[in-house]
């Protein structure tokens, strides 16, 4: 199973990126 | 009909699934984005907020009957109608095909592309030539399943179309990038026949020419 | 009542949500899993499986009626009955939001946090930390939630309960990872309950033991 599990595709980031993006739109909008 | 209020801050991608499914089904919808209504980064982090949304993320969704959602999907579905939502078993499982695809294909290798560009993240190589690769892939998936069909699902236009179309905007506002992309024209028909028919809501695609 | 075939390499949490709807609702569901039925990175490379799943992704479902779909989320939705799914309009969007919940704010970086200790990934300190961080604000807003209830939507198991503790198994798997989270009996409570009513699936947790 941890082969099979090796082989998906997650967004492992996708915390990084919310962040990054609430700083973005929070900075925008004063 | 459904009929509530819509926290997000402005020019929202994931807001606007919801605010095309509302224009489109004729839920009633307020959208707050300014203040007094909605600060965003100040009225999401109060106890009354979290109280309903506990993440503080948006868009989230109450409606005046004090329902409240969050998750974009979620309250796209809520303000949609039947035909958007996919009016059998089989339609309504295959919008949620196409809206898993937007989120698990489009975004993540969309997102790691665009936000350099935009100053939301730093740039770094390796990763945006994965990403562009990625978006690629994706997109001629979609291609090739719009050489045959007007619309994802069925013949009109539901949540999946609406999602996917989404899903592409930040890849459409940075133009040059879908250029390099070489999207054959189905993509960029279809894109146009989704926001076609819904006069009310073209203004929020007003900075977009698709490629 | 839905009946098909669902291809995927066995041990694969995608595919429990699928399985689990499916014994719920009384879909017909025969499960590939090995040779000479499905080969993991052999048939889905082939021409005839990409016409059908053009992602070449699993689980991909296959109805006996020849109806196609892929996206684990959209799979379960399909095999599960209406009762699963939501029975009402704010019923079927509060399960979306949940199942939405799993996919975003769970199995990120519950990935990140797990795949490393099964040396899938390299180890990376100040990720692992992150990634501990938002599983506990994630686990901690489930938490919450099931302070007051038995299952996520309404008083019945649905596809919100069986998506988002399919979104855990690896969790669970690594079962010390959770003991360091110091999660509240809320949730073990709550694994237990969803899995309980189901007799036919208990074997595929065999191996795990809630905290």
């Amino acid at each position: 199973a941890v082969d099979f599990l090796a082989q998906e595709k997650i967004w492992f980031d996708k915390t990084r990126y919310d962040e990054a993006e609430r700083r973005f739109y929070e900075r925008m909008n004063g | 009909m459904a009929a509530g209020t819509l926290y997000t801050y402005p020019e929202n991608w994931r807001a606007f699934k919801a605010q095309i499914a509302a224009q489109y089904s004729g839920a009633r919808l307020k959208v707050a984005t300014s203040p007094p209504a909605f600060t965003f980064g100040q009225t999401n982090r109060t106890p009354a907020f979290l109280s309903n949304f506990p993440l503080g993320k948006v868009p989230a969704y109450q409606g005046d009957d004090g329902f409240c959602l969050f998750e974009s999907n979620a309250i796209a579905h809520f303000l949609s109608n039947d035909a958007l939502r996919g009016a059998t078993p089989q339609a309504a499982a295959q919008v949620l095909q196409w809206v898993s695809f937007a989120d698990s294909e489009i975004i993540p290798p969309a997102s790691a592309w665009v936000f350099p560009t935009l100053g939301i993240m730093q740039f770094n190589k390796q990763a945006t030539e994965q990403a562009k690769e990625d978006v690629k892939r994706a997109l001629t998936v979609l291609n090739q399943h719009l050489n045959t069909r007007t619309f994802l699902v069925g013949e009109r236009v539901s949540l999946a179309d609406i999602t996917v179309v989404c899903s592409m905007l930040w890849l459409y506002k940075q133009n040059s990038l879908l250029n390099k992309c070489q999207i054959v024209c189905h993509i960029s028909q279809f894109i146009s026949k989704v926001l076609a028919r819904e006069k009310h809501v073209s203004h929020l695609f007003c900075s977009v020419r698709p490629a």
